[in-house]
């Protein structure tokens, strides 16, 4: 996956993302593809979840999974996740799960939760940051001010390091790909440098939703696993996605 | 040139928006979740729209385990064993997932286990 929050000269928050799912689960050699990334790309919906008659919080999902994986609050934040690889992964929590120890909450269902009941981005961060878990995450959050955005690095526990925007700093976005933002990422899987190299000569100006699906357009960030691409505008509560296609040739993850 | 040598990066793109092309598939749909009805309406109307590309996705990672496992004992263990978890699930989410497999007609355990696929992942 690839996340990224951005903010323009302006101060408007742009929040975009490639969903990257299914590696290592059967190769379709005849069609060079993965084959559960393929299947799932019926299955991307927009959710519009209602209360009161009135939009709560949007979404893009997959049908059947009640949990997030991408939504936006209107006027209030974004947030997206992606997946973090650690020994200390998903596999204990799962049999701490199963044993009783049910302390921990499920990836998906926090996100959902968050996005219900969270009525800032500060308090979405608190939750993020201080809800234990059963598996290892990066959470992308992006709020609706300037200077609110932020890569909150998990670990089952507690949070490891949030690296928020920083505009003092020329930090005017901040990007995840499944690396630990402070480490290299694997020599065989640097989408990170190719983004950055994207973002940064879009320039802050010309930062926009359609700039930064030109970002997410450019292998290798857009990739054979790359099932679908989210835009959204914390303003207005704006969300679009896009299912993906990578043409040959293409890195497999 | 580099583009046609792995990890074949491209300069990077422009002008790719609105969506055309070889990169684009199609658009997305919408559809409305009512947090007011409750946990076992609330997924009906879409899961009766998708159910078809639910059962393909399923029966694909029904064939990817048999395949880890060939004597068939991890699709087993999963039909067994998470229907019981999903007592445990915290409210509303086991009972919509109960009425997600009710709707789509398929085995609990493995409805669950695309619910909590994740965590089961990240192993």
């Amino acid at each position: 996956c690839t996340s990224v929050v951005a903010e323009d000269d302006e101060g408007n928050l742009f929040h975009a993302r490639n969903l990257d799912f299914g590696i290592f689960m059967g190769w379709d050699v005849k069609n060079k593809s993965w084959i559960i990334s393929e299947k799932l790309k019926p299955l991307v919906i927009n959710l519009n979840f209602k209360r009161n008659n009135q939009t709560l919080f949007k979404s893009t999902n997959f049908a059947g999974y009640v949990g997030l994986l991408t939504g936006v609050k209107p006027n209030l934040f974004t947030l997206t996740m992606n997946e973090r690889f650690n020994l200390d992964g998903g596999f204990v929590g799962i049999l701490e799960w199963i044993f009783g120890k049910r302390d921990g909450m499920w990836m998906g269902f926090l996100m959902r939760s968050v996005l219900e009941n969270a009525n800032s981005y500060k308090e979405a961060q608190t939750l993020l940051v201080q809800t234990k878990l059963l598996a290892p995450a990066y959470f992308i959050l992006g709020g609706n001010q300037t200077g609110q955005g932020c890569i909150i690095t998990r670990s089952r526990l507690h949070s490891i390091d949030v690296l928020e925007l920083d505009l003092k700093l020329g930090r005017w976005y901040v990007l995840e790909t499944n690396y630990d933002h402070w480490n290299e990422p694997l020599f065989l899987d640097d989408r990170r440098t190719s983004a950055m190299k994207c973002m940064n000569q879009t320039t802050q100006t010309n930062i926009t939703p359609k700039t930064m699906y030109d970002v997410l357009s450019t292998k290798p960030v857009l990739n054979k696993l790359t099932v679908y691409t989210t835009l959204m505008q914390v303003s207005g509560g704006k969300l679009e996605s896009f299912i993906r296609d990578c043409p040959n040739p293409c890195m497999p993850w | 040139s580099t583009q046609f040598i792995p990890p074949y990066t491209e300069e990077c793109r422009t002008e790719m928006y609105p969506p055309a092309g070889p990169t684009f598939r199609s658009a997305v749909s919408w559809y409305t979740v009512d947090l007011d009805s409750p946990p076992s309406d609330r997924w009906t109307a879409l899961i009766t729209d998708k159910k078809n590309d639910l059962l393909v996705v399923i029966k694909a990672i029904r064939d990817f385990a048999n395949a880890l496992v060939p004597s068939g004992r991890l699709v087993e263990l999963v039909d067994i064993s998470l229907p019981l978890m999903v007592e445990t699930l915290p409210k509303p989410y086991g009972e919509e997932i109960k009425a997600i497999a009710a709707v789509a007609g398929l085995p609990l355990g493995e409805v669950v286990l695309y619910n909590i696929f994740y965590e089961v992942f990240t192993v």
